[in-house]
């Protein structure tokens, strides 16, 4: 009976591997990062695959943040803000977070909040 | 989020974990799942980053995110990273950033360096319970040796605490939610004694990855912010993970 009312605690599950079942939503596709490019060429090849899911997500956090302040000044402010901080990022991060942004065309405010977002979560 | 290392009964070390992201960050009420972490998970991507053709280390990771969550230095170490709640967290440390105090690190480019530069388990725990960072967290890290695997409790500028594997004293395994583990967890968040119900039933005698992916799929260790869940075995070099659901009725974080 726990499994019906919060938080739904159940017993041990077993025999869940191979992954399958309702609680298996995919496998995840590889890729390869050659750190012997250029930080800015490095996710070229994720990027490009992922670009739309990119995309969406950021979307999503710019719906949020417009429900937040509809005003739209939040979203500005990212676009406005966080370009000029990302040189003050550590190299590599810099260059590849630039290379990432000009691959998926997010903007580079926005690619850089998506990185630094387990600092501003806290917020 | 939930990460365990755990040293089977010949000495392997087993390293898993359930990223959950997404926390009071939209909820939609039709589908009964968070917005962000339904929009994370067809970002999620496996890497193997090379330099000279060589596998240096292996990630998941979400896709446009440059920094490490979850990696494997084969046959060196394993390391994953939960959020840790603190009042002196990341907002400070970038309030600092901006005011030219740029001493610290950002989590998960430490991560990233630790995993691309550390050569050793004992090397990549100094890294990780020295370098001052803007945000406080935990690293949960496994060698490749017995008794090689642990939590380290970090505050922006400390190692507040590191708890590992010793098998004296029968701890076989190490477990980390969201919580200090010398503390009791938020009463409405206990993932943690669900979880160590679950390891305890499997015994040392019988965890591998395939009983580990059996701990990381019981409710409530796997809830509605759980994105994916990665298993990890370090002296093969195996990094393998899965896109996760949790069906109603599921706890939403």
């Amino acid at each position: 009976w726990t499994q019906y009312v919060p938080p739904y605690t159940e017993d041990c599950l077993t025999d869940m591997y191979p992954p399958k079942g309702p609680t298996f939503k995919g496998a995840v596709s590889w890729y390869t990062v050659d750190l012997d490019l250029p930080p800015r060429k490095r996710w070229s090849a994720v990027i490009t695959d992922k670009k739309t899911d990119l995309v969406n997500m950021i979307e999503a956090i710019k719906e949020l943040a417009d429900a937040l302040v509809p005003s739209g000044k939040l979203i500005e402010m990212v676009d406005i803000a966080l370009p000029l901080m990302v040189d003050t990022l550590p190299s590599p991060f810099n260059e590849e977070i630039r290379g990432i942004a000009a691959a998926s065309g997010v903007p580079l405010g926005e690619v850089v909040l998506f990185n630094i977002f387990y600092e501003v979560f806290t917020v | 989020c939930t990460s365990i290392v755990a040293e089977d009964k010949k000495g392997n070390l087993i390293h898993g974990r359930n990223l959950d992201f997404g926390l009071f960050m939209g909820w939609d009420v039709k589908n009964k799942s968070w917005i962000i972490s339904e929009k994370l998970k067809p970002l999620v991507v496996n890497l193997d980053f090379k330099r000279n053709n060589q596998t240096v280390f292996k990630s998941t990771n979400f896709a446009g995110y440059v920094g490490m969550l979850t990696g494997i230095k084969p046959n060196i170490f394993t390391l994953t990273m939960n959020e840790r709640f603190s009042l002196d967290g990341g907002y400070i440390g970038i309030l600092e950033w901006i005011l030219g105090q740029r001493d610290g690190m950002w989590m998960s480019f430490l991560t990233r360096s630790v995993l691309e530069n550390a050569t050793s388990y004992e090397e990549a725990k100094s890294r990780l319970a020295q370098t001052k960072l803007l945000a406080p967290a935990y690293f949960i890290l496994g060698g490749n040796s017995t008794g090689q695997g642990c939590i380290i409790t970090r505050s922006r500028l400390l190692s507040i605490d590191i708890l590992e594997i010793d098998l004296k004293l029968g701890r076989w395994y190490v477990l980390e939610t969201n919580y200090d583990h010398w503390k009791d967890p938020f009463f409405l968040d206990d993932r943690r004694t669900p979880g160590m119900k679950c390891m305890n039933q499997t015994t040392q005698t019988n965890i591998s990855v395939k009983t580990m992916y059996d701990v990381l799929s019981t409710k409530p260790v796997l809830n509605k912010l759980t994105t994916y869940t990665t298993l990890m075995q370090v002296s093969q070099g195996k990094l393998e993970s899965y896109i996760r659901d949790c069906p109603n009725p599921c706890m939403p974080w």
